[in-house]
């Protein structure tokens, strides 16, 4: 563990804690991709399943409940307590197109040809572009709450972070995962354009609008 | 990295 992995788990924390509670708060998930929350619990479920198999330490294993459960509570809330207020009419992109391609990919580029470890690659995969029926919906509506903007941020930090996580341990450790890695670079990349309006709109008090 | 050490993160 280093400061780079353990602020980015914490970003990733403080996200799902925030969806969490706007959407409580407000009794309202206006905004948010419903579509990206189920990859997002894909990804969960597909990558802690080693939770039956493998223990690391009390830290690793909290944390992975916590995630699955803050998911699948994010999804309760939005298909079920306040579907009524939810953007189903924007939130249209085709998962599917998302879902297929990180499932084939994970068949063919992984560590090992075994169940748990293919699950592990294909939930790396989905989980770098999982955010994208989000960032539709945003580019659909053409505006963000500012409360979805904090909640993309810490979202994009979290793998930005990791990424020094891996430039760190790849020297102290001599460790490092070319598939984590690269599918992380992907995954902060998409954030890049949000980053860029994020901090030249939001942090200045305005709302995340886009160019017309 | 080897095959397994990736279980360690998040």
């Amino acid at each position: 563990m280093n400061i780079f992995r353990l602020l980015g788990d914490l970003s990733h924390l403080l996200a799902i804690i925030i969806l969490l509670v706007k959407i409580w708060k407000t009794r309202s998930c206006a905004g948010i991709s419903g579509k990206s929350q189920i990859l997002f619990a894909v990804v969960y479920t597909s990558r802690y399943l080693d939770l039956i198999n493998a223990f690391i330490s009390p830290y690793n294993t909290i944390m992975k409940i916590v995630f699955l459960a803050a998911s699948y509570g994010t999804i309760y809330l939005m298909y079920m307590k306040f579907k009524a207020t939810y953007d189903v009419n924007h939130d249209t992109f085709r998962i599917e197109f998302l879902i297929a391609p990180a499932a084939v990919l994970a068949l063919i580029v992984n560590h090992a040809f075994e169940p748990l470890e293919i699950l592990w690659t294909f939930s790396i995969y989905l989980e770098s572009v999982a955010i994208l029926p989000q960032l539709f919906l945003v580019s659909k509506t053409g505006e963000a709450e500012s409360i979805t903007s904090h909640y993309l941020f810490m979202l994009g930090s979290y793998r930005a972070l990791y990424i020094f996580n891996w430039i760190y341990r790849y020297y102290a450790e001599n460790h490092y995962d070319l598939i984590a890695i690269v599918a992380g670079i992907v995954q902060t990349v998409l954030y890049c354009d949000f980053f860029y309006l994020y901090i030249t709109k939001v942090l200045k008090g305005k709302k995340l609008q886009l160019p017309a | 990295g080897s095959a397994k050490s990736h279980h360690d993160e998040l």
